[in-house]
């Protein structure tokens, strides 16, 4: 997956891709003060083409609010809610919501999900339908963050680290290995990287083609830019 | 050709076919029946048919000498003056009857003359109800002679898709079973009977046939978590809504039993079987608190318990012991038990989202503390003040039925009748699964509010596993491009919103491609629909909305030609010299259980 961060005030962006196998769990965001935790579940294609990289995405999300005693498993075919024992089961081909104080859970049908808790943070999982027959593709999810501003210091997580502010500081921009995609320096927490200017896609509004977002690219899975490497954020379950 | 004792049947029942079309749940059923008269003389020849209890003629005919005689629909006081000239001259009851617990026995007669034939024709349709997770079509079947061409067609067409279909004919052996043809692709299905001469036999060279039962059929449609199916034809819609994957919510049940001297013997002992039953059954969420009474009442350890194994065990063996005695009193015991919920939610012992319930079982009238009827509903109904649904299952033949439905409707519930038999002990149980798994509360459903107008019932107390919800209601505004419909919830722990949305043109443009369709479907489910829910309200409504929904449902049942209680269908019997006439009357539920034959009695209408 593909992962885009705003930095310097929202001014530009940062994007990295996180390679992992499918099958794997990743932390994407714990605030340990609030007790919410999101983790992602990453899938491949339907098949691997000898000597080409694998792409993987995010198949399934869990998140968690313990606090609330809820959680949501969010997958391509379905969207479980979870609250104590009690479990209620949607379907992507459902428009609907639920709301338990201020916790809610919005559905557009076969679009996307939006989970809002009170005024503390809202997130949208964006469902990517692929053609079912296609040979290669399959069905994805995006998660993207709306508000985070009431979840605590201490959040981490692969996205979690960056709601707080990242100042990143660009310079020396120099033409790049590829035409058009200029390479630069980048200093952030303490590292300087080289990156490359490119687009990213963000699918909230346009869900087929998704709006170009222009950001430097982080080679090696973020690396210096993320807290230590991928798998460290690897986790055992989706909740 | 059919033989009797080596000699030809001078009446033959040439044909018979008994064909069905159900859409969105609604059955059109059409009976045609072809008799010859094989005699040198004029015999009777009789039409006789069991329909659904729920269901309404809607058209009845007969064809003799190429000519038609069809029944008219009439306001029912209209209809009994003219049959009053029939009654006069020394002519038998109505044409329609209660048969057992679920079926109507319609039943009409004709001379034929020598070599003639006569083709009946009836109509009737039902809207079919999800019980216990499944829609149940139930066709009797019982020509009474080997017929030439026996057919029975059942055409299904659900826009959800079809989960399941089962069919199942009591008379079928097990190497028969294969006569029936079954097909299901998706969205229809078709379900096809035609036995053969041979295969009707009871045995090789005899001229008794097996048809004689019941041929039902059982089906559910696709479900998820979504605000239903709606449909849209000719300016109506239809809102289909049970939905799928929802936990159940907890629920307290205060058992309310009759153990007055009349429940001595078979009653009491097959009612402690089925509390039994009922009690090993409970959620272990769930609370629940037994009163029995007779002129005293007691309370089983004077409060509510929650089922855990340890109190369901107790409460057993507590039921075990309860026998028959003394009068009925039957206002104390219901007062009794509004006071014990009361007092549970005020200790703060019961869930706060929790559906609370009075099971009242009864097998007779009220004859000690206060035992006016009225006064005991009056006296319900404020105290239990719309908090508490009550249900009352009215056991046996002497129970005052009426009182009882009227006290359930009030409060949000529903009386039940209670068959005297072997299978009371099911019937309790049955009654109770309809109601153990409650889903939802305060079930709201809206639509654009300009855009439709005479909306059947939109908002429910409760949705419980394994029912439906239907509502349906006319489009007035004809620019409508799409239907949007919300639905408004509680589930056991948070508030839900479902929503959908329908395409006028586009929904109206697939069912018209629907050969199974007869084109006014959903007219005439809201129409049956609107019916059923004002005869219900006319139940327990004050006289003067009483005449205001009798003026609305006689309306609708003319303009739509629907048997219903305030209608009759007028049928002219064609006879050689005279027309009589003769009128098919909707029975009522409160109307006397006919205890069961006896040797030596003859009663027609009972089994």
């Amino acid at each position: 997956p593909h992962f885009i961060i705003s930095i310097n005030d929202r001014s530009d962006a940062i994007c990295f891709n996180i390679d992992g196998k499918p099958g794997a769990i990743l932390n994407v965001v714990t605030d340990p003060s609030t007790d919410f935790v999101v983790n992602g579940e990453l899938i491949g294609e339907k098949k691997i083409e000898k000597n080409v990289k694998m792409n993987t995405y995010f198949g399934k999300f869990g998140i968690v609010n313990n606090q609330m005693d809820m959680k949501v498993e969010v997958s391509t075919k379905m969207i479980t809610v979870f609250h104590g024992e009690d479990k209620i089961i949607f379907p992507w081909s459902s428009t609907a919501s639920l709301t338990k104080e201020s916790f809610s859970i919005s559905i557009a049908k076969e679009k996307n999900l939006t989970l809002t808790m009170g005024d503390d943070a809202t997130f949208v999982i964006v469902l990517h339908r692929v053609w079912k027959n296609h040979p290669l593709h399959r069905d994805f999810l995006g998660f993207y963050t709306l508000d985070s501003h009431r979840l605590s210091n201490r959040t981490h997580g692969l996205l979690g680290q960056f709601y707080r502010e990242v100042n990143a500081e660009i310079y020396n921009i120099r033409p790049g290995l590829d035409q058009g995609k200029p390479d630069a320096t980048m200093i952030v927490k303490g590292h300087k990287l080289r990156v490359t200017r490119g687009y990213q896609k963000d699918y909230r509004l346009d869900p087929k083609r998704g709006t170009n977002i222009p950001c430097w690219f982080v080679h090696y899975n973020g690396k210096g830019f993320i807290d230590g490497i991928p798998t460290d954020y690897v986790v055992t379950s989706l909740f | 050709s059919t033989e009797e004792h080596g000699k030809k049947r001078d009446l033959e029942i040439h044909a018979m076919k008994i064909e069905s079309k159900v859409s969105s749940r609604f059955a059109h059923t059409v009976v045609i029946s072809q008799v010859l008269n094989r005699a040198n003389v004029s015999k009777e020849a009789f039409f006789e048919i069991e329909l659904p209890k729920t269901a309404f003629i809607t058209n009845f005919s007969m064809t003799l000498d190429g000519v038609t005689h069809v029944g008219v629909v009439k306001e029912k006081e209209v209809a009994q003056k003219q049959y009053q000239q029939a009654v006069s001259r020394g002519q038998t009851a109505g044409l329609v009857k209660v048969s057992g617990r679920k079926m109507e026995k319609f039943k009409v007669s004709v001379n034929i003359g020598p070599n003639k034939k006569v083709i009946f024709e009836l109509t009737y349709e039902e809207l079919l109800k999800r019980h216990l997770g499944a829609y149940e079509m139930q066709i009797r079947v019982k020509p009474q002679q080997l017929v030439n061409h026996f057919q029975i067609d059942v055409h299904i067409f659900e826009p959800q898709g079809i989960a399941f279909l089962n069919v199942d004919a009591n008379f079928l052996t097990n190497n028969l079973t294969s006569i029936v043809k079954k097909t299901l692709t998706g969205t229809k299905a078709h379900v096809s009977f035609k036995p053969t001469l041979e295969q009707q036999r009871k045995c090789p060279d005899c001229h008794e046939t097996i048809l004689d039962g019941d041929f039902i059929i059982k089906y559910d449609v696709n479900r998820d978590l979504s605000a239903g199916s709606v449909q849209v034809v000719n300016g109506y819609f239809v809102h289909h809504f049970a939905p799928a994957n929802l936990a159940r919510i907890p629920k307290n049940v205060i058992f309310v039993i009759d153990h007055s001297g009349s429940m001595s013997g078979t009653k009491m002992r097959q009612t402690n079987e089925a509390l039994v039953k009922i009690l090993g059954d409970m959620d272990t969420k769930d609370h629940f608190g037994i009163i029995i009474f007779d002129d005293n009442i007691d309370t089983w350890k004077d409060t509510i318990f929650q089922a855990t194994l340890e109190n369901v065990f107790e409460a057993k063996k507590f039921v075990k012991t309860i026998s028959a005695r003394g009068g009925t009193n039957i206002n104390d015991a219901m007062v009794k038990a509004v006071r014990l919920l009361d007092k549970a939610y005020q200790d703060k012992q019961l869930p706060e989202r929790s559906v609370s319930m009075i099971i009242l079982l009864t097998d007779g009238h009220p004859n000690s503390g206060e035992s006016n009827p009225t006064r005991i509903q009056q006296n319900v109904k404020n105290v239990a003040d719309g908090k508490y649904n009550v249900y009352c299952l009215g056991f046996g033949y002497d129970v005052n039925y009426n009182f009882l439905e009227i006290m359930a409707l009030e409060n949000n519930g529903v009386a039940r009748r209670i068959y005297e038999d072997s299978d009371a002990p099911l019937q309790l149980q049955g009654f109770y699964d309809e109601v153990a798994n409650p889903l939802l509360l305060d079930i709201e459903f809206q639509y654009p509010e300009n855009a439709i107008s005479e909306s059947t019932q939109a908002n429910f107390k409760h949705l419980f596993a394994g029912s439906e919800i239907v509502v349906a209601g006319k489009i007035v505004d004809n620019s409508l491009d799409y239907l949007r419909a919300d639905v408004i919830a509680k589930t056991a722990n948070e508030n839900l919103t479902l929503q959908a949305e329908v395409k006028i043109s586009g929904a109206e443009n697939i069912t018209q491609q629907q050969q199974y369709i007869f084109g006014d479907f959903t007219e005439r489910l809201w129409a049956y629909l609107t019916i059923q829910q004002l005869l219900e309200k006319r139940i327990s409504a004050e006289t003067d909305e009483k005449k205001n929904l009798t003026d609305r449902i006689l309306e609708l049942s003319l303009k739509y030609s629907f048997v219903t209680p305030l209608t009759s269908m007028v049928v002219t019997k064609p006879e050689e010299n005279k027309n009589d006439t003769f009128v098919a009357d909707k029975p009522s539920e409160d109307e006397k259980v006919a205890r069961p034959s006896f040797p030596g009695h003859s009663m027609v209408d009972s089994d």
